[in-house]
């Protein structure tokens, strides 16, 4: 797979060659067939979320590196096996009344922050700034880690891309859905203990918000405080 | 020193023993794993495996491979399989019966129901600690997503977020009939 992809005799500067156009943002995606981004064993893209956007949940085959180039926002990474350290209950029993939810950790966003990810484990972003968050990340597709082709392949649990995987330069290139919309509903029903109904929306067919959509209501994730924000409530 | 250690290094371990189960429920069925943890040999293969076995109307909960390809080899029994790839198409939906063999891609979903009284695999994975991340159940993706992400995510109210994330109790086996560890939805 590997031939002759570095004998390069002129480099160039690279422009992203797709653009991903969603409810609340867009992803930008430079083309790794390029020969430099051949050679190198890497993809690149760039997304931008807008004011109150959020980056559904989505994970890859290969492990990714990322930096905050602009705004601010939260950031949650689900991980195998961690429990959900971030709580709201009032009485610390999460079967009782006052339990709200729970998750794992969220970390806030801001200019200048730069994210490991590795392969296969979902993340997501909201934009809580009034500008844009914009994040470019390298996808290092050459690495161990990524057991597939030597193509960024992304993998939506929620939200779809209508526009398909046109980086993957197949002839005839088809919506991409999530991964709960291949499952029979059935399935779904019964591994989650669900309605069949809850489980079809669990599939977002009937959605075309892309995988970046805007958030309705107030975002109330569990988070710690940045330094220096005002505690809502007191303590006596 | 290689006497001592490379030439004695234990390269034998048995997976078909119950009571070495890493995953068990006596209605269900049980999962053993062997990696580089339990068979430091594995190490140097950067290979594992995974032995099941499933009994009737047994489900393994929908779950993606992390960080490896899976070739499952069927040694008894039958399942209905479901695999979902990264454009979430099923690619598979089948039932597998003994002798058949099925390679899921890294990062492909999947999803197993046994349809015989006992359904029993052996699963290679080409890595020597390999994952899973369960779409379902008690440590799944969506347990640990907040209920904000799922009711924007999914356009569901906050009560359906809540069923979603926590009527299933177990972590990698359920009924398929959906009886086991369901809670009430009031």
């Amino acid at each position: 797979q590997w031939g002759n992809e570095c004998q390069l005799d002129q480099l160039n500067v690279l422009e992203p060659s797709h653009v991903l156009k969603c409810e609340a943002g867009r992803i930008e995606i430079w083309d790794h067939h390029a020969p430099q981004l051949r050679c190198s064993g890497v993809s690149f893209d760039r997304i931008v979320i807008e004011p109150q956007g959020l980056y559904l949940p989505t994970y890859f085959n290969a492990p990714k590196l990322s930096f905050v180039v602009n705004g601010r926002g939260l950031m949650g990474r689900v991980i195998p096996g961690c429990a959900e350290t971030f709580m709201d209950s009032a009485g610390g029993q999460w079967q009782g009344q006052g339990f709200r939810d729970m998750h794992q950790k969220v970390e806030h966003l801001r200019r200048g922050d730069t994210i490991a990810n590795p392969a296969g484990i979902s993340q997501w972003i909201h934009n809580n700034g009034n500008e844009p968050l914009i994040i470019v990340s390298v996808f290092d597709i050459g690495n161990n880690q990524n057991q597939l082709d030597r193509n960024p392949r992304a993998f939506h649990l929620a939200g779809n891309n209508p526009q398909g995987q046109v980086w993957l330069r197949k002839s005839q290139q088809e919506p991409q859905n999530n991964m709960f919309s291949g499952f029979d509903p059935q399935v779904l029903a019964q591994a989650f203990k669900i309605k069949l109904n809850t489980a079809q929306q669990l599939q977002n067919q009937k959605d075309n918000r892309g995988n970046i959509v805007r958030v309705q209501g107030p975002f109330g994730v569990i988070r710690p405080p940045v330094r220096g924000e005002q505690r809502q409530e007191q303590d006596n | 020193g290689l006497e001592e250690t490379f030439c004695t290094m234990r390269c034998t371990d048995n997976l078909d023993d119950p009571s070495r189960a890493d995953v068990y429920k006596p209605q269900l069925g049980y999962i053993s794993t062997l990696n580089s943890y339990t068979l430091p040999m594995l190490r140097f293969l950067r290979l594992s495996a995974l032995r099941g076995s499933l009994r009737n109307d047994a489900m393994v909960l929908p779950h993606w491979n992390v960080n490896a390809n899976e070739i499952l080899y069927v040694t008894n029994g039958q399942a209905h399989v479901q695999v979902v790839n990264d454009n979430g198409n099923r690619v598979f939906d089948q039932q597998i019966s003994k002798g058949q063999l099925l390679a899921i891609p890294q990062g492909f979903a999947v999803a197993k129901t046994a349809q015989s009284e006992r359904f029993e695999w052996i699963s290679f994975k080409t890595n020597d600690n390999a994952k899973i991340n369960t779409l379902a159940g008690r440590t799944s993706v969506l347990r640990g997503l907040p209920l904000e992400v799922l009711t924007n995510g999914f356009q569901i109210s906050v009560e359906e977020a809540r069923r979603v994330k926590f009527n299933t109790l177990e972590t990698t086996l359920t009924h398929s009939s959906g009886q086991s560890g369901r809670r009430s939805d009031a």
